[in-house]
C-alpha cells in the first residue's frame, strides 16, 4: 500500500524538521507510479503531484506523525478534493416527468444501470418506465424486457424498425398514459469518435429534452478515459458519471482523471451484477482505493 | 523527477514524449521503465539518432518481438499435469492454433475442436464468437454456438441471434442451466450434426469472484472428460482496459489453461497496449482483434500492425 511505499523513500526524513525538495523527492516518485498503475491519466498525476510538492514543501514534520503518513495524507486530501469532497445526486424535478438519458461505450454496463436506477426510484416511491431506445444489438430489447420485469416497471420497446429519437418519443407517450413520472432511456453502446451516433443522442435529446443525463464508464478504462469522457461532453453533454463494475479490483483511476479534465461529478456506482448493486458514490472510498 | 532510465543520452523533452507516449497507449509503467532503461544501448546497436522518431522505430521492434514471442508461461494452479495442453501436442496431435487446415472426421467428441471463449463483463465475448464462427465457417469449418451464458439477461437469446445470422447451429437450454451442461450437450450435438468446430460462450465475470472462476474450471473439466484434450481458451480483453487488464490475464490463466487472447474494440481510440505486458509477464499472444460490431470485424493479430499503431 502507499504508505509502506512511500516509508521506504522517505527514509531519508528520519530526524529532519522539515518536508523539503530534496528529501520528499523519491516520495513523490512513487505516488506518480501509485497514480500510474491505478490508471489515472498521464498529466492529471502530473499536475497532481505537482500539487502535493507545492503542499508538502515547508511544511513542519508534524508532531506523532511519520513524514511517509504526513505525505500520504497530503496525497489522500488533494485525492477526495478532486473527486468531489461530497457525494453528489442526481437533479430529478419533484414534479412532473423526470427524464433520464444513459449513454457511454459499449459494454459499459447501462442496460444494467438502467434497471438498477429503475428499482432504485422506484424504492423511493417513484413510477419510473424504462425505454428500448437501443435498436442495434442483437437483444438489447429482449434484455432490457427481462430487466424491467425482474424489477417490476413498465417499459417500453419498438420492433417495428423505428428510429431512437421516435421510440424515446412514444415511450414518454406510454409513460404519460401509465402514469409514470421518470422516463429512463436506455441506449446503445457507442464510439465517443461515431459522429453518426453522437448526434442520435442528441436527436433523443431534441425529441425528449432529458433532465438528466449520464455518461456509464467502466471503472477498468485506462488511460484513455479522459478522451473518451472529453468527447462526450464535447459532442453530448452530460450532468454526472456512473462508474460501473466496482466489485472487482479495478483502482479506478479513471473516475479522477474524469472528473478533474470535465468537472463532472461521479453520482453513482455500480458494485456488482445484481439489480440492487448500485450505490451512491463515496470520494472518500474512491481515494483510499486509487491510492492502493 | 523522470521516471524512466537514468543514464540516457536522449533529451528531456524526448524522454518525456516517450513516458507519455508509452503511458498513454496504457504500456503500464512497468513495460514503460523497461523499455526504456534498455533504449540507449538499443539506438547504438541499430545506429539510430537520438531523436523521437528513431526511439519509436526502436520500440516498435522491440514491442513486435515481444507480441511475437509471447509463449503461455503461466499454468493454472491445480491443474492437472497428465493433462495439459502440451500433452496432446506431444502425440503429434496440434491442437495449438485456433486455424486448423483440414477439418478431421467428427465419429465422436474427441474429433470435435471446443473454443472456450472467456473474460470479464462487457468485454464483447458474445460478439466476438460469432465474427469467429463467421470466420471459421469462411474456412470451411462447420460452427456449432453453445449459449453457455446461462445467467444474463437475454445472453441466450443475443447469441441465437447471432448464430442465425451467420448460419451456425446453436445449442441452448433454459436460463439457469448448469453451463457445463450446455457445453456437454453441445460437443455431442455437434458429433451428431456433423460439426468440426463448437465455440462455447460463457458468463462474463470478474477474476475476483472465486466461486465464478471455479465455476469456469469446471466447464473446462467436464469439457476435457468428454473430448480427451483442453478446450482452446480464448481470453477476450477489452482494448480499453487499463493496468487492470494484466491482473484479469493472470487469474484467468492461473485457473484454466489459456490459448491467447482476443483483444477488442481497437476501432476506438485506445491502443491496448496492455497486452504488451500480458505478453511479457504471462507469455499470452494475442491470436485475434476486434474492430467493430459486425461479423466481418475480426482479423487474425498482427504484432507489426499492432506495434506500429501503437504510436500513431
Ligand atoms: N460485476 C459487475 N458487472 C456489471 C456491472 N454493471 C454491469 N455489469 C455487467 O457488465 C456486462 C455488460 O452490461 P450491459 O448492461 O449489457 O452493458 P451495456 O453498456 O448496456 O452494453 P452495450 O449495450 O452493448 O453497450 C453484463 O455482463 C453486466 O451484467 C457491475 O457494476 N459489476
Ligand atoms: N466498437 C466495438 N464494439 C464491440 C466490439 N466487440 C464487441 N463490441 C460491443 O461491445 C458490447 C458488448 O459485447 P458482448 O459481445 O455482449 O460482450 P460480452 O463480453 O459477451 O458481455 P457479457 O456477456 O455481458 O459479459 C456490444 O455492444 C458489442 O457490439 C469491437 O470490436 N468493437
Ligand atoms: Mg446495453
Ligand atoms: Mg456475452
Amino acid at each position: 500500500d502507499l504508505t509502506r511505499r512511500l516509508e521506504g523513500a522517505m527514509r531519508k526524513l528520519a530526524g529532519q524538521p522539515q518536508l523539503t525538495e530534496d528529501n520528499i523527492k523519491e516520495a513523490l516518485r512513487e505516488i506518480r507510479l501509485a497514480l500510474l498503475e491505478a490508471d489515472v491519466h498521464y498529466q492529471v498525476a502530473k499536475d497532481l503531484v505537482a500539487r502535493v510538492r507545492e503542499q508538502a514543501l515547508g511544511q513542519q514534520v508534524l508532531q506523532g506523525l511519520q513524514p511517509a503518513q504526513q505525505v500520504v495524507k497530503i496525497v489522500h486530501e488533494e485525492l477526495k478534493r478532486l473527486l468531489g469532497g461530497e457525494t453528489a445526486s442526481l437533479q430529478l424535478p419533484a414534479k412532473g416527468m423526470a427524464t433520464v438519458m444513459v449513454l457511454g461505450l459499449q459494454g459499459s454496463g447501462k442496460t444494467t444501470f438502467c434497471g438498477k436506477l429503475a428499482r432504485q426510484l422506484q424504492k423511493e416511491g417513484r413510477r419510473p418506465l424504462l425505454v428500448a431506445a437501443d435498436i442495434y444489438r442483437p437483444a438489447a430489447i429482449d434484455q432490457l424486457e427481462t430487466i424491467a420485469g425482474q424489477v417490476g416497471v413498465p417499459v417500453f420497446s419498438d420492433r417495428v424498425k423505428r428510429s431512437a429519437p421516435q421510440i424515446v418519443k412514444l415511450g414518454q407517450r406510454k409513460a404519460r398514459d401509465n402514469d409514470c413520472d421518470v422516463l429512463i432511456v436506455d441506449t446503445a453502446g457507442r464510439l465517443h469518435i461515431d459522429q453518426t451516433l453522437l448526434q442520435e443522442l442528441n436527436d433523443i435529446d431534441k425529441m425528449v429534452p432529458m433532465d438528466e443525463k449520464l455518461l456509464v464508464l467502466d471503472a477498468m478504462t485506462g488511460q484513455e478515459a479522459v478522451h473518451i469522457a472529453e468527447q462526450f461532453a464535447a459532442q453530448v453533454g452530460y450532468d454526472g458519471v456512473v462508474l460501473t463494475k466496482l466489485d472487482g479490483d479495478a483502482r479506478g483511476g479513471a473516475a479522477l482523471s474524469v472528473k478533474e479534465i470535465t468537472g463532472k461529478p461521479i453520482k453513482l456506482v455500480g458494485v456488482g451484477e445484481r439489480l440492487d448493486d448500485l450505490e451512491v458514490f463515496h470520494p472518500d472510498r474512491m481515494a483510499s482505493r486509487i491510492l492502493g | 523527477q523522470r521516471l524512466l532510465g537514468g543514464g540516457v543520452k536522449l533529451d528531456e523533452d524526448t524522454l518525456d514524449a516517450i513516458e507519455e507516449l508509452l503511458i498513454g497507449a496504457d504500456m503500464g509503467v512497468q513495460s514503460a521503465v523497461r523499455i526504456t532503461r534498455t533504449i540507449e544501448s538499443r539506438l547504438r546497436e541499430t545506429g539510430g539518432e537520438a531523436d523521437l522518431p528513431s526511439v519509436l522505430r526502436v520500440i516498435r521492434g522491440d514491442v513486435r518481438q515481444i507480441l511475437s514471442e509471447a509463449k503461455p508461461k503461466v499454468k493454472p494452479l491445480t491443474w492437472d499435469d497428465a493433462l495439459e495442453p502440451g500433452a496432446d501436442r506431444k502425440k503429434g496431435r496440434k491442437i495449438r492454433t485456433p486455424v486448423a487446415a483440414e477439418p478431421p472426421a467428427r465419429e465422436s467428441a474427441a474429433d470435435v475442436r471446443v473454443v472456450f471463449v472467456v473474460g470479464v463483463n462487457g468485454t464483447g465475448k458474445t460478439t466476438s464468437i460469432a465474427k469467429l464462427g463467421y470466420l471459421l465457417q469462411q474456412r470451411g469449418h462447420r460452427v456449432l454456438l453453445a449459449a453457455g451464458d446461462t445467467f444474463r439477461a437475454a445472453a441466450v437469446e443475443q447469441i441465437q441471434v447471432w448464430a442465425e445470422r451467420i448460419g451456425a447451429l446453436c445449442v441452448a437450454q433454459a436460463p439457469g442451466a448448469d453451463p457445463a451442461a450446455v457445453a456437454y450437450d453441445a460437443i455431442n450435438a455437434a458429433v451428431a450434426r456433423g460439426c468440426d468446430t463448437v465455440i462455447v460462450d460463457t458468463a462474463g465475470r470478474l477474476h475476483t469472484k472465486t466461486n465464478l472462476m471455479a465455476e469456469l474450471a469446471k466447464v473446462v473439466r467436464v469439457i476435457r472428460k468428454l473430448t480427451g484434450h483442453d478446450p482452446q481458451t480464448l481470453l477476450v480483453v477489452d482494448a480499453n482496459t487499463g493496468q487492470n487488464g494484466l491482473a484479469q490475464a493472470r487469474v484467468f490463466a492461473e485457473t484454466i489453461p489459456v490459448e491467447g487472447l482476443i483483444l477488442t474494440k481497437l476501432d476506438g481510440t485506445a491502443k491496448g497496449g496492455i497486452v504488451v505486458a500480458i505478453a511479457e509477464t504471462l507469455g499470452l499472444p494475442v491470436l485475434y482483434v476486434g474492430m467493430g460490431e459486425t461479423v466481418a470485424d475480426l482479423a487474425e493479430f498482427d504484432p507489426g500492425t499492432f506495434a506500429d499503431a501503437l504510436f500513431a
